[in-house]
């Protein structure tokens, strides 16, 4: 189990970080497995001086019982410099989400995804980059995707329409669209 | 292996059976405020099993029952069924497809069949482990909480990656 | 003080039923003060047939402290019927908190309101009425607006442009506008 | 009463001294992602005497100081003023302006002042109340905040009046 976890992180972090390139252009990410009582590292100022769990030849990793263990998500916008992960604005904490999903997924893809509104605080440019990533990988995994933003209807394969009459009740129209104008490369 | 179709009867605001079905790919859900596109979302994870309430946004399970609204009578049941399609071979069954169907009434009484066979909640969690889905915690992002994962905490994150491995 | 809560709280309540006119048109709502040990009441299937807080004869409400007195919140979108609060749409919650925030404003005006990204989860119609209704009082208090939705640009007297270089700098630039085409009667 | 000016100077994402001047009715600020419109925000709650750093997206009150960044050196000092107009007489005072100002330095200290006069937190509370600021509770509403009116308990709402009243 440890080692299927491991397996799993370790092909997460490395997705992580190509997913980054893509949601922030000119940005760079990372996963860290960290061991629950290493207090909150002082991240103002950077410094990669501290490691937070040891390389493999620190035999205290190897009885460190999986429960202890937590991932800490590194990310630094383009230009920016890496600062707790609270103080990223709404839109970055979105998209640093979606990295994670998505590390995650290419490590061990589910078979299909459900996205509700989850671009709800990107801006057009934003909503774009995620869209790319997501059509990418839209033949690896199905994604149904909850939306009231026009650009994300743009991006579907199929369309579903739901609606209520004034009385409360649903009611689903679905229709199939032709393959989308820009079919992008991954 | 993909969701090809949800069945809604009596959930939310589906009183009448409402079947969706779905292809591979992308598939977009729109509509105004309040028409119903997030009870679809609840509807699916309902169906795979969520036990909390508070995850399908009520204080008791019954309240995901159709509670009637103008001019339309309540309902005494809510019934959802979820088609995963199979035929890629990647769950280890003979069936090429696998349908979870999930009911419960006012009265709190409640059931679970997987292929229309009676069975327990932990059939149907031991099903969806093989196919990947895991507790959905980490395939289902439900409204407003996309940005969890960056607030949450490092433990919280290695659970998620753990029940993806 | 007692006294500055409860006038505070009737002007709310008549106000709210108000503004839920205009913000769910065909709808209705009302707020109603409620005792903290009187448990949820059962509201699915509706019925006012419980009062939480007793009329002014019952002189139990007279020794009621305070701190033991809650809001309770109920609202009816058009065609629906009232259930739980926690049952209502994204868009729904967004727009009942609104209704709420703006009966407290006409109850007892602050001189500014700061809304952050308050319409993520509105639909273009819900937008539009929640501008008019805005527009509708800002003669009578200053509302700061942070958005990056181009329909709440439009309502604006004067605008901000935040941009950021590459280099983690923040630049704002501002400029007023000449009034929006339709000046809406509150 | 209107809020007339923000100064940021040290302030998140705002190393070098910038003014925005507002006037009564909407102001509307936009920008893209990351930008830093809800930095400004957070100065507004800040200045005004917020005093929990989760408030402004913070793990210590420290956090608002500018950082540095690419080629831009970090500031040793956050400061924000806030001019609120009162010339139509609507606070007790002889003052036609009321500027409050707020400096927090990286060892943690800081000053709060009125119309350039050192004060106490306490006596920016007094003032802001006065001019039926209050604790700001109800009219500031931050990002993602916003449902929160009716996802909180019944006693927060009362209080949330109780506060303007
Ligand atoms: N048990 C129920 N019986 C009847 N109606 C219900 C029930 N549960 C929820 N509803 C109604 O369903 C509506 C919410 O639907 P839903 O959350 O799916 O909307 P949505 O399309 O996602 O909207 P938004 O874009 O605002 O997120 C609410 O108006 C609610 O009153
Ligand atoms: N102390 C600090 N020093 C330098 N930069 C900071 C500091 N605190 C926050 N920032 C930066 O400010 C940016 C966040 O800005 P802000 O939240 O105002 O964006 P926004 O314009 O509201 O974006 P969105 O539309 O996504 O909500 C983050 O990239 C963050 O790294
Ligand atoms: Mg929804
Ligand atoms: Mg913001």
């Amino acid at each position: 189990i440890k080692e299927a976890f491991e397996e799993t992180f370790d092909a997460a972090a490395k997705n992580f970080e190509e997913v980054v390139g893509h949601l922030f252009p000119g940005g760079r990410g990372a996963l860290r497995l960290v061991r629950e009582d290493s207090g909150p590292r002082p991240v103002l100022g950077g410094g990669d001086d501290e490691t937070p769990v040891p390389e493999p030849e620190e035999d205290e990793e190897e009885s460190t019982p999986e429960d202890k263990l937590g991932v800490e998500i590194e990310i630094t916008p383009a230009g920016k410099s890496t600062k707790r992960l609270t103080l990223l604005s709404g839109g970055e904490k979105t998209m640093t989400s979606l990295a994670f999903l998505f590390a995650v997924f290419l490590a061990r893809p589910s078979p299909f995804y459900i996205l509700d509104e989850v671009e709800a605080a990107l801006d057009d440019l934003n909503i774009d980059r995620f869209l790319q990533v997501l059509r990418g990988f839209s033949d690896r995994a199905q994604f149904i995707v909850v939306t009231h933003q026009k650009r994300t209807m743009e991006a579907a394969d199929a369309l579903y329409g739901v609606s209520m009459a004034g009385n409360g009740v649903s009611k689903v129209i679905s229709r199939k669209l032709p393959k989308p104008a820009e079919e992008v490369a991954a | 292996m993909h969701l090809s179709s949800i069945t809604l009867k009596g959930f939310k605001s589906f009183p009448d059976r409402t079947r969706l079905t779905f292809a591979p790919g992308v598939s977009v859900i729109v509509g105004p405020n309040g028409s119903g596109k997030s009870n679809i979302t609840d509807a699916v994870l309902w169906a795979l099993g969520e036990q909390s309430p508070v995850a399908v946004r009520g204080a008791s399970m019954q309240d995901v029952i159709f509670a009637g609204a103008h001019g339309v009578k309540s309902r005494s049941e809510a019934e959802v069924e979820v088609i995963l399609d199979n035929s890629s071979g990647r769950v280890d069954l003979p069936a090429g497809e696998i349908a979870i169907t999930r009911r419960l009434n006012r009265a709190g009484d409640g059931e679970y069949r997987i292929n229309g066979a009676k069975c327990r909640l932990t059939d149907v969690i031991e099903i969806l482990s093989d196919t990947g889905l895991g507790k959905e915690m980490h395939s289902v992002v439900s409204q407003g909480r996309v940005a969890e994962i960056v607030t949450s905490k490092p433990k919280d994150r290695r659970m998620l990656i753990e029940e993806a491995a």
